[in-house]
């Protein structure tokens, strides 16, 4: 554990909880993607679930595994059950075919060895890469959103660009290099990349996201 | 021995 890395996981947990934050006050999930909570649910489920099979590192972990797990189909339920009156199905739109299709394919082509398991846990990591898309396509459709909204995207994006330094780090430190993890992070973090810019060029200056 | 990185990371 590294201090990037720790910020990174740490930048994960305030992004969840600047989610349910906006959810649990505005009593609302409007300009939330439904799509990509829903990816992410995914992604948690099938990367985590490695538990059951008695993948247990530390503590530490298994914790924040057991967080992500069910925050995540918490989060699902708030959507679907109290604030269904408020999501607009109708901007949320993005084909989630491709993104799961491609992240299956990707798993079959780069994983570490033809096992269930690995092949699981390949496909997670590729859909996390993509699973933000819904939540930009949403955002770039109605040119703008909420603040809180943007905070927790941008804390999203913090988490894996984190990572980033960590795979450096561990590289020179360590010798540790998952070169699969890398690629796909790097991947997701450039897809922030324009998102980024105009969070630091406006909402950070006390402006409105609103696209040009 | 494995070649595999240990996946500690989340």
């Amino acid at each position: 554990m590294n201090i990037f890395r720790f910020l990174g996981d740490l930048s994960h947990l305030v992004s969840i909880w600047l989610l349910l934050h906006k959810m649990t006050t505005s009593k609302s999930c409007t300009g939330i993607s439904f799509k990509t909570q829903a990816l992410y649910a995914l992604v948690f489920a099938t990367r985590y679930l490695d538990l059951l099979y008695g993948s247990w590192h530390s503590m530490y972990n298994v914790a924040m595994k057991i967080f992500f797990i069910g925050s995540s189909l918490y989060i699902l339920y708030l959507i679907k059950v109290p604030f269904k009156p408020t999501r607009d199905p109708a901007i949320d739109t993005f084909k989630l075919e491709y993104l799961v299709g491609g992240a299956l394919i990707m798993s079959l082509i780069a994983n570490y060895e033809y096992s269930f398991p690995e092949i699981l846990w390949s496909f997670s990591i590729w859909l996390e890469a993509v699973a933000i898309l819904p939540q930009l396509f949403i955002i770039q459709r109605t040119g703008e959103a909420e603040n809180i909204t943007t905070h927790y995207v941008a804390a999203l994006g913090a988490y894996r660009g984190l990572y980033i330094p960590n795979w450096l780090y561990r590289y020179f430190a360590e010798g540790f290099f998952d070169p699969i993890a890398v690629i796909a992070g790097i991947i997701q973090t450039v897809i922030y990349l324009d998102f980024f810019y105009i969070y630091f060029t406006k909402v950070l200056k006390g402006q409105k996201f609103e696209l040009p | 021995e494995s070649e595999k990185p240990a996946k500690d990371e989340l």
